[in-house]
Order: structure tokens, then C-alpha cells, then sequence
């Protein structure tokens, strides 16, 4: 464990926080994507199949059990409690082409081909792109509500910090694997013009308006 | 210790 990897975990942990409380204080889950939700439960599921084969410690083992259970409750509570606070119209990025895209991407490039390393790597690949829904509803709309920004937002720098800590694990530790660091370095990309409007907006104070 | 294969991570 290092400074950047801790700071991501916390980050990440901060994401899901700040999407709870957006949904209860605002009674809506309206500017959130369905189906990006839904693709991080995937995510969290098929990568942390692994739960009950392989011990790392209590922190790492309760932060996989975290990250199931929210994303599970907030596909549960859109479709239920919520279901009418948010447009399904808005929502129309093909999510198929993501969930087969990272299928072809992992059954070409992965380490080993077994069952539990196939999922995880098909897990990696699919976090890479699992904004683009969101990203897409926001282009169409060309805005956010701040709370919403700064989900995005804490959730954006938990994988491009986990790139520094990649390389910071390769100079100290001579760790290095290159799916994930594609993958993290894949998602930022796509996070580029959302964190320009961030910066350049939203820690001004000013609202999330797309130019 | 690190684990190989990067799963002590998240």
C-alpha cells in the first residue's frame, strides 16, 4: 500500500458517499446513469469473484464487500424507489457494444486463461469504459447538478491515481502490470474534458455547463 | 507484501 493507492481507495469510497447522499438529499437520482451503474456492478461483481478464494487483509476484503453492496443498493433503489425521478430517454448509450467490446478485449489480452483471471481482466477492461454512458448523458444535456460534478469527479481521480500508483509501484517495487495501466490510463482519457469543465468551473463555484 | 498479479489491489 502507498499514498496513491490509499488516496484512490478513499476517493473511490468518497464517490459512492457523495452518489448516496445526492440521491437522499435531492430525493432523485436524476443526471445519473442507469446503465453506468448497472456496468460498475458488473465491474465489482465479476472482479471481486475472488472474495472468498483469496485473502489479502480485513481492509481489502471490506472494501470489495463496500463496493458490491452500494453499487448493488443503487441499481436496486433506481429501480425501485427512484424509478420515476430519473429518464430512461436520456439514457440511450448501446451498452452492449462495452459489455462485448471488454469480452473480445479480455478473451484477446489477459495473463492467464483461467476462470477467475478472465473475469477480473474482463473487469478491468469494461471499468475503462463503464462512464461512457454517464459522459454521453451529459453531452446530450450539457449539464450536472455540483453534487452529481463532484461524483464524477472523486470517482475519475480513483483510477488516475491508481495510474500514479502504478508507476510509482514499478520504480519502487519493479511491479508492473500493463492491462490494468492501459485500462486506467484508457479511462482517464475519456475523463479529460469532464475534468477540464471541472476545474475550469465547478472549483470556481460556477455550475457544470458543457461550452 | 505484494501479492502477484496485482489482486491486493481494488
Amino acid at each position: 500500500m502507498n499514498v496513491f493507492r490509499l488516496v484512490a481507495d478513499l476517493m473511490h469510497l468518497a464517490s459512492i458517499l457523495i452518489l448516496l447522499l445526492k440521491i437522499r438529499k435531492t430525493r432523485s437520482a436524476a443526471g445519473i446513469s442507469f446503465k453506468s451503474q448497472l456496468l460498475y456492478l458488473i465491474v465489482f461483481v465479476t472482479r471481486y469473484l475472488d472474495l472468498f478464494t483469496h485473502w489479502v487483509s480485513l481492509y481489502n476484503t471490506a472494501m470489495k464487500v463496500f463496493f458490491i453492496a452500494s453499487s448493488g443498493y443503487i441499481v436496486y433503489q433506481m429501480q425501485r424507489r427512484y424509478r420515476a425521478t430519473w429518464d430512461p430517454a436520456l439514457d440511450t448509450f448501446r451498452i452492449e457494444f462495452l459489455l462485448g467490446g471488454a469480452a473480445v478485449m479480455s478473451l484477446i489480452f489477459h495473463t492467464k486463461f483461467t476462470f477467475l483471471e478472465l473475469f477480473w481482466t474482463y473487469s478491468i477492461w469494461l471499468e475503462a469504459v463503464a462512464i461512457l454512458p454517464q459522459l454521453f448523458q451529459m453531452s446530450r444535456t450539457g449539464e450536472a447538478e455540483t453534487i452529481t460534478a463532484h461524483y464524477l469527479f472523486a470517482l475519475g481521480a480513483y483510477r488516475g491515481l491508481y495510474v500514479v500508483n502504478w508507476i510509482y509501484r514499478y520504480a519502487t517495487e519493479g511491479y508492473w502490470e500493463w492491462i490494468p495501466f492501459l485500462a486506467g490510463m484508457v479511462q482517464t482519457v475519456l475523463y479529460a474534458d469532464f475534468f477540464y469543465v471541472y476545474f475550469s468551473r465547478v472549483m470556481r463555484g460556477k455550475k457544470f455547463e458543457l461550452p | 507484501a505484494s501479492v502477484a498479479g496485482g489482486k491486493d489491489e481494488l
